[in-house]
């Protein structure tokens, strides 16, 4: 799989694009709006100031030879409704649209549309998952009580070194490789520290924490919270 | 931390408040529209018709007492500014407020509102990881092109080890750590594998995958896509 076309490069629309980009992929980005057009110049592979409603114009950009379009036109039903229809006679092998409810994407899926994304529904229920946690940033269960989590350095544990806060050795990875891993009793395991735009992968015990650190940690749930506590 | 006042019952806002009284929570929630604070009826604790601007207002309805607040408010942004600073004198501990650009978030965060959101950019990003493969099952960033993901075993690596697939040595890790880390140019790290209920950190070489496995797989974007794609 190798390009995508962007229909409606708003928020979401942008966001895919210039991810899809960043990922390797050629990005035909398209919108009415010139403004837009233009900030997405250099951004991904084509930005194109075009009308997806209107067939020959699709064809004319090559649309049949893409292996993906993504409808990321919101509030302008019609636009999007149109576009869909118009990428699946064109016959794009995977069209994946942004419904505003669910009537409307039910209505995409009828028209030939192959997944339906609900951004803001799904934003929403990511964040209450991690309301109360304000450090941290991102998690990402494994098993039922053991996650990888992105962690906002606490305050108090600025200027720590690992050792200190009793991280587990850099070599833990290693002797869990040799004895086969399943160990989820060592504690802490500080799996990356990101710092500024560079990353650390399984620092050494002598690194020292630093403001601004996101801690890239794996643990036991248990353990995780005590982290975290005991840093706040 | 038990109760929470979601301002503005759009559908980020109403997937926050929902999501949450699944989770246990008692959510308060708030919107100038009529109709919409029917519908979230009987869905969370309290559904209010009120002007979340309004100071007395947040004040009868008890606000100082929540343990946090989301203001869910999008594109009036006059209202999310104003509502967050009445949260934020009135002393609600936690406030996250959604922002429609940049400069709303950066205004938004100066006015005392700890965690910003965009909905719409969040949901783009992870759409492009996921977009040509069904076996991402999550994605984690930790710099603009290196990521963790979490992915379901391709079929045709089932019985090849980790050294056949290229997956870096467990040693890697190690070799990281003594070196101070910052190495995105090794390859794929196969952090974990997890298997049926347990899991494998830092599997060694030898290890042979199996069917239904899920791969806790460290790598830079380029690299993952050339491994998931030589996967399929
Ligand atoms: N027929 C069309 N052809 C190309 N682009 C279109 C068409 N109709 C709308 N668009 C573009 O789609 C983009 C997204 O439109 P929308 O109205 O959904 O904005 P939005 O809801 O603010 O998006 P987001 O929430 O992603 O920021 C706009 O930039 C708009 O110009
Ligand atoms: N001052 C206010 N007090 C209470 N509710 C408000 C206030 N201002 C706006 N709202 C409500 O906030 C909700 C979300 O508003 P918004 O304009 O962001 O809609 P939206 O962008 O479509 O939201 P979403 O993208 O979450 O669906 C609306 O239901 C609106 O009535």
């Amino acid at each position: 799989a190798n390009s995508v076309i962007v229909i409606g490069l708003g928020r979401f629309g942008t966001s895919i694009a210039h991810t899809l980009f960043q990922l390797g992929y050629d990005v035909l980005g398209i919108d009415t709006d010139e403004k837009v057009v233009q900030d997405n110049l250099g951004h991904i592979t084509y930005s194109v100031q075009a009308d997806a409603t209107n067939e020959d114009t699709l064809r004319e950009l090559g649309a049949r030879n893409f292996d993906a379009a993504v409808v990321a036109v919101g509030s302008d039903m019609q636009s999007s409704l149109m576009s869909s229809v118009l990428l699946s006679t064109i016959g794009v092998p995977l069209i994946i649209a942004r419904a505003e409810n669910e009537l409307h994407g039910t209505t995409l899926e009828k028209i030939g549309v192959h997944k339906i994304i609900y951004p803001e529904q799904e934003s929403g229920e990511e964040l209450a998952h991690s309301l109360f946690n304000e450090n941290v940033i991102e998690y990402m269960d494994l098993t039922l009580d053991y996650g990888i989590s992105k962690i906002k350095v606490p305050d108090h544990l600025i200027g720590n070194t690992l050792k200190d806060i009793g991280a587990d050795e850099g070599l833990y990875f290693t002797a869990l490789g040799l004895q086969g891993g399943t160990t989820t009793d060592k504690g802490i395991a500080m799996i990356a520290i990101k710092r500024g735009k560079g990353m650390l992968l399984a620092p050494d015990q002598e690194e020292e924490l630093q403001k601004g650190d996101i801690l890239i940690v794996g643990a036991k749930d248990k353990q995780l919270e005590k982290f975290r506590l005991s840093a706040s």
